[in-house]
């Protein structure tokens, strides 16, 4: 038996709403300390791994390891049926078919009840190793966003540099160029303003507008960004949440 | 020329 119960129905929307346009069929498998669930885009390009630990959750029991398989796009349109401010339970037996979603308005009595049909889905679940990164970044996510719609708008590519003390991103594009340089700033009363940064090799990749701007939509869940990049590995994108985080995995450009 | 890389050159399946 599964019983997870979020305080406020908003976290699990904006969770589901930061990567439902990139991937649509996934396998949450949940298990006593909590959910996860992993799933690659279509082109391969991209793949999201997503935790939320029990903490997260107001109440939650899980008595055996179920996964369920659901498609994003139907959990959404459920998920809109709710209030933000309500309760959410997502509720599933030990071999269910169906997952049973509850909003509960305490203030007002008022309670929903959803059932979601569920999914077999055929789907590898891929081994992340501990990656060594090169560079570290830490910056506000609407920052972040502000950059990759800006510059995407220019070109289908965007370049990220990242030396000592700058970080520029440059798109390249037949209308015209355009650059954003950032420099690691600590603003002492507004922590989450500041931009953070730990390079311990200087990094040049590009990486597909498209696919940023599908990242950048994990905002609503985090004010703040981790950003890794490596010449050798995936840049890994990452929103925290209360208790887990939401990451996504993106593969470089690459010169031919 | 730039190539898209793919994710699964650098994550093996489980």
């Amino acid at each position: 038996m599964l019983e997870a119960k979020f305080a406020e129905a908003s976290l699990f929307k904006r969770i589901i709403d930061g990567f439902k346009d990139c991937v649509s069929l996934v396998n949450f498998q949940c298990k006593e300390d909590g959910i996860i669930a992993q799933a690659v885009d279509d082109s391969r390009v991209l793949l999201v791994s997503l935790e939320i630990g029990v903490e997260a959750f107001q109440e939650y029991r899980c008595d055996h390891p179920v996964t369920l398989g659901m498609d994003l796009g139907s959990l959404s349109k459920i998920l809109r049926c709710g209030n933000n401010s309500d309760t959410l339970t997502l509720i599933a037996d030990d071999k269910p078919d169906s997952i049973l979603l509850l909003f509960e308005d305490t203030q007002r009595e008022r309670i929903a009840e959803y059932s979601l049909k569920l999914m077999d889905i055929d789907a590898d679940f891929l081994k992340i190793e501990d990656l060594q990164y090169d560079t570290t970044l830490m910056m506000p996510s609407t920052e972040f966003s502000k950059v990759v719609k800006d510059l995407s708008q220019l070109t289908d590519s965007i370049n990220i540099m990242v030396t000592k003390e700058t970080i520029k991103f440059v798109a390249e594009g037949e209308i015209g160029t355009g650059s954003v340089i950032l420099k690691p700033v600590m603003d002492m009363e507004k922590p989450a303003e500041s931009i953070k940064l730990e390079m311990d090799q200087p990094v040049d990749l590009t990486f597909g507008a498209k696919y940023l701007l599908d990242i950048v939509k994990g905002s609503a869940l985090s004010d703040r960004i981790g950003i890794r990049l490596s010449s050798e590995a995936p840049a890994l994108f990452q929103f925290d949440l209360s208790s887990g985080f939401l990451q996504f995995f993106l593969a470089p450009k690459f010169n031919d | 020329q730039t190539k898209q890389g793919s994710i699964e050159s650098f994550f093996k399946r489980k």
